[in-house]
């Protein structure tokens, strides 16, 4: 079978910040966005769902550190917007690397089952052809890193 | 300044479909994108969040030849899961391709205020070190797309 995971990857000192009802118009991502990076907040990954009633949800993530200027940032853009913010610092992300990962679909649904067996929730989930990660408690990061390794038969004594 | 976003891309032929209050437990991912996959579904990307109250919104997108056997899986699996599923048909996905683009937060932003500028609405979002996508109504998909190449400077009289 062809090798299309390359590699397994954790980064476990995320905190994730999650807006909620926020007004879905045009205008708004953008920001959010440029606020945040104009107090030179980096961020790590951007999801956004629309919801029903003119809303959306938009949860990132930042590095850990980042998270107490972040807070004080997202607050008041928040109450500019109109929106709720909630703030979680125990966050870690475990990531799949790879290539044609879109065609090839079961690599999301056996990463996923790997770490249901594992008894790892999976709370957020952003994917794209190149790599898939799975937002999950920072407590379970070093396990969710191992499951996945070996899901994907990855790690020295494997390789051929 | 240093050249980040290689290209822009346009996706659209694609159909959304949203599941709202799945139970957030380990196994319902693994559960929903395995079913999915022994369908022979491909499916294109996927975003999660969770949200308050133990369950989670799930939305993926999927070519939209493929929504009709699509929905006739997803129906079944709400039920089983005891979620809600509601499909569009009528989406597109505007992408920037680059690299190193999270260190350089700027991106994202400049990504989401050409959109803006031209009134289209971010939908969906989601993002990776090398690829921020858009989801946005399919009727604004060649315009996102120029809106975009505008935004980087890219397109053949703009390369150096
Ligand atoms: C919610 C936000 O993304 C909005 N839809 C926008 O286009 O900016
Ligand atoms: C909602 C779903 O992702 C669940 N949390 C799981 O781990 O499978």
């Amino acid at each position: 079978e062809r090798i299309v995971v390359s590699g397994a990857a954790l980064k476990d000192k995320l905190a994730r910040i999650t807006l909620r009802n926020v007004p879905d118009r045009p205008g708004t991502a953008a920001k959010i966005f440029h606020t945040i990076a104009t107090h030179n907040i980096v961020v790590d990954d951007i999801i956004q769902i629309v919801a029903p009633n003119r809303v959306a949800t938009v949860a990132f993530t930042v590095d850990l550190a980042d998270l107490a200027d972040a807070r004080k940032v997202v607050d008041k853009l928040s109450r500019e917007l109109g929106c709720t913010a909630t703030y979680e610092d125990h966050m870690a992300k475990v990531s799949v690397v790879g290539v044609g990962m879109r065609v090839h679909t079961g690599v999301a649904e056996r990463m996923f089952a790997a770490l249901a067996k594992a008894k790892i929730n999976i709370q957020n989930i952003t994917t794209s052809e190149i790599k898939i990660s799975c937002l999950i408690d920072r407590a379970q990061g070093k396990t969710a890193l191992k499951v996945v390794h070996d899901a994907f038969k990855l790690g020295k004594r494997n390789k051929r």
